[in-house]
């Protein structure tokens, strides 16, 4: 996955991602796709939740999948959750859940909870970076005010760290793949600097749908386990949703 | 890059072309004020065929590990949804319900994420 949020000189903030998934459960050797990502795209749908006739907040979802992997709050707050490998991961959690140890929330749902029950970035900020989960991740989250875009990196007990936008310092935007942001990736997966190089090219002046829109369709950013990008303005509310496909010659992962 | 791993120049003008896409998926209201074993009915109804699919997909990569794993699926999970906190537990169980697919199954697809981050 990659998730970038973003903000223009005026101060008016964007949250994007690609979700990838799919890695190592089936190559078709046919096609030289994947099988589970190729069975996902269809299942992408826009979900408008509703609360007394009015939009409580949106999402992307898989149709059959009820957690919240991308989801906007109008005029309060956007989330994104990126995978976060770990050998003391997912795997771990769901044992000792099973077990019967039940302190801790899935990872997506508690993304759900919070777009249900907070209604500022603070608030969600703050759910995120406390709650016990059951996987380790990364939680993009972005806010209304300028400044306000952080990457939470969690373990499943405890917060890790916590990248916020320094806009002080200059910082025009907030970006995560599925490595840690103080660790160098793999050299067989170094989507980071590809899409800052991206970033860094299209430059704070262009910030909008399009350009962060490029910068999601580049490979390898854009690669065969990318499902689907999702665009989102957190003022206008608005959710824009564009399923994927990379055309030869692309990358795996 | 022709040689792994791809790479290119950034790329520009894609969007408005909506270019290395496959199209745009359909929007669907969930209430919230409805009951969670009902809310999900109008997404499944369009999408049965789909999930379906996707289920046995991931019952034959599953079962290629062993087919055990699918047995317990049938018999464990089940039991487990009971444990899930309000609305989620109730929430599968109606997808469940609407895709004429097993409880476990459904609740097998929405681990998915959580257990493979390992």
């Amino acid at each position: 996955c990659t998730s970038i949020v973003a903000q223009d000189d005026a101060g008016k903030l964007y949250h994007a991602r690609n979700l990838d998934f799919g890695l190592f459960m089936g190559w078709d050797v046919k096609n030289h796709t994947w099988l589970i990502t190729e069975y996902l795209r269809p299942l992408v749908v826009n979900v408008n939740f509703t609360r007394g006739g009015k939009t409580a907040y949106k999402s992307v979802n898989f149709a059959g999948y009820i957690g919240l992997l991308t989801g906007i709050k109008p005029n309060a707050f956007t989330i994104t959750l990126n995978e976060r490998f770990n050998i003391d991961g997912g795997f771990v959690g769901m044992l000792e859940w099973i077990m019967g140890q039940r302190d801790g929330h899935w990872t997506s749902f508690l993304t759900r909870t919070v777009m249900d029950k907070a209604s500022s970035y603070d608030e969600a900020m703050s759910m995120l970076t406390k709650e016990v989960i059951l996987a380790p991740v990364y939680y993009i989250v972005g806010g209304v005010k300028s400044g306000e875009g952080a990457v939470v990196t969690r373990d499943r007990t405890k917060l890790d760290n916590v990248m916020a936008m320094n806009t002080t310092a200059g910082e025009w935007y907030v970006l995560e793949t599925n490595y840690d942001n103080w660790t160098n990736p793999p050299f067989f997966d170094d989507r980071r600097a590809d899409a800052k190089k991206c970033m860094d090219y299209s430059g704070k002046k262009g910030v909008g749908f399009p350009s962060i829109f490029d910068v999601l369709s580049t490979k390898p950013v854009l690669n065969q386990l990318t499902t689907y990008t999702a665009l989102m303005q957190v003022n206008a509310g608005t959710l824009e949703t564009y399923i994927r496909e990379c055309p030869h010659p692309c990358y795996p992962w | 890059q022709v040689l792994p791993p791809y790479t290119e120049d950034c790329q520009h003008g894609m969007y408005a072309n909506h270019a290395r896409c496959a199209g745009m998926p359909p929007t669907f209201e969930v209430n919230l004020d409805q009951d969670p074993s009902v809310r999900w009915n109008g997404v499944v109804q369009h999408k049965k065929k789909e999930l379906v699919a996707m289920i046995g997909q991931i019952k034959l990569l599953v079962g290629a590990i062993s087919p055990k794993i699918i047995t317990a699926v049938d018999q464990y999970l089940p039991e487990l949804i009971q444990k899930l906190p309000e609305p989620y537990g109730a929430e599968i169980q109606g997808i469940a319900k609407a895709s004429g697919l097993p409880d476990g199954e459904i609740l097998l697809f929405n681990i998915f994420y959580e257990i493979f981050t390992v």
